[in-house]
């Protein structure tokens, strides 16, 4: 199986 | 107080078309840069950015940055009665709570007036890192679109796969599997139908098909569309707007457990 990432987790806060 | 003039206003209307189904309320920030936004969908998957560059205006005036919130459902409604060759007006005075969109017919003889009440919306600028892509393919933005949507009738996750041999789009689903394979091909007439592949490593990463459906809706905006892969990273879908600017979208990859 495989999971969806969210794209906050590559990207960060300014 | 703004003032921005696009003469060729579609390409506003086309902007909205690509978005409203992905993000519901957002932003638009203004600055001497251009008139821009940055959006993530509710599930915080992927994210849109696009930036229309001041030069794209013929009378841009933005006395000071603002940050503009709409809904964009709504703000799509309004685009929607522009006619097709309609200059674009949009205006706001400072600390003013509404946006005006003025639209005008190529030889003036209609001229329409419409204002948004605009909306606080917390939302949240993301860094986005340099990063030098594993892949970069360049390929007609139609047959990309034309490959996601024949794919999304079989499956719901699409592999984009690169390798020496050219990008591989697959899917799997209940009636059975489909791979797709695009070669480069740069022996064409004209240069928006070539498909350009530039790889340094293999690379394969799998995303939910629906997301990169609602992506091709920016189709109109560009003849060719740049897909940039790296392992575990968010794939870019990118649409230049002629030397106007662009309109990105990044999408996190499924991952395997």
């Amino acid at each position: 199986g495989s999971r969806q990432s969210r794209i906050t987790s590559f990207f960060t806060k300014k | 107080m703004l003032e921005l003039r696009l003469v060729q206003g579609s390409l506003l209307k086309k902007l909205l078309e690509a978005i409203k189904d992905l993000v519901t309320d957002a932003n638009f920030d203004c600055s001497a840069t251009g008139f821009s936004l940055q959006a993530m969908d509710s599930s915080h998957v992927a994210l849109v950015s696009l930036l229309l560059r001041s030069e794209a205006f013929e009378h841009y005036r933005c006395d000071r940055n603002i940050s503009m919130g709409l809904n964009l459902s709504n703000m799509a409604k309004v685009l929607r009665c522009s006619g097709p060759d309609d200059i674009i007006t949009l205006k706001a005075d400072d600390g003013g709570d509404s946006l005006t969109f003025m639209f005008e017919s190529p030889n003036q003889d209609k001229i329409a007036d419409f204002e948004m009440k605009l909306m606080d919306i917390d939302s949240e600028h993301l860094g986005i890192p340099d990063t030098e892509y594993q892949a970069i393919v360049r390929m007609p933005s139609a047959e990309f679109a034309r490959i996601c949507k024949d794919l999304s009738g079989i499956g719901d996750t699409i592999a984009i796969s690169v390798t020496k041999e050219g990008v591989k789009f697959s899917t799997r689903g209940d009636i059975g599997s489909a791979n797709i394979v695009c070669r480069q091909n740069t022996s064409v007439d004209k240069p928006e139908d070539a498909t350009i592949i530039e790889m340094e490593e293999p690379v394969t990463l799998t995303f939910a098909l629906r997301y990169i459906n609602s992506f091709t809706k920016a189709t109109p905006l560009s003849n060719q569309v740049t897909l940039s892969l790296s392992s575990d990273l968010p794939v870019v879908v990118e649409y230049k707007i002629a030397e106007m600017g662009y309109i990105r979208f990044y999408l996190a990859p499924k991952i395997d457990e």
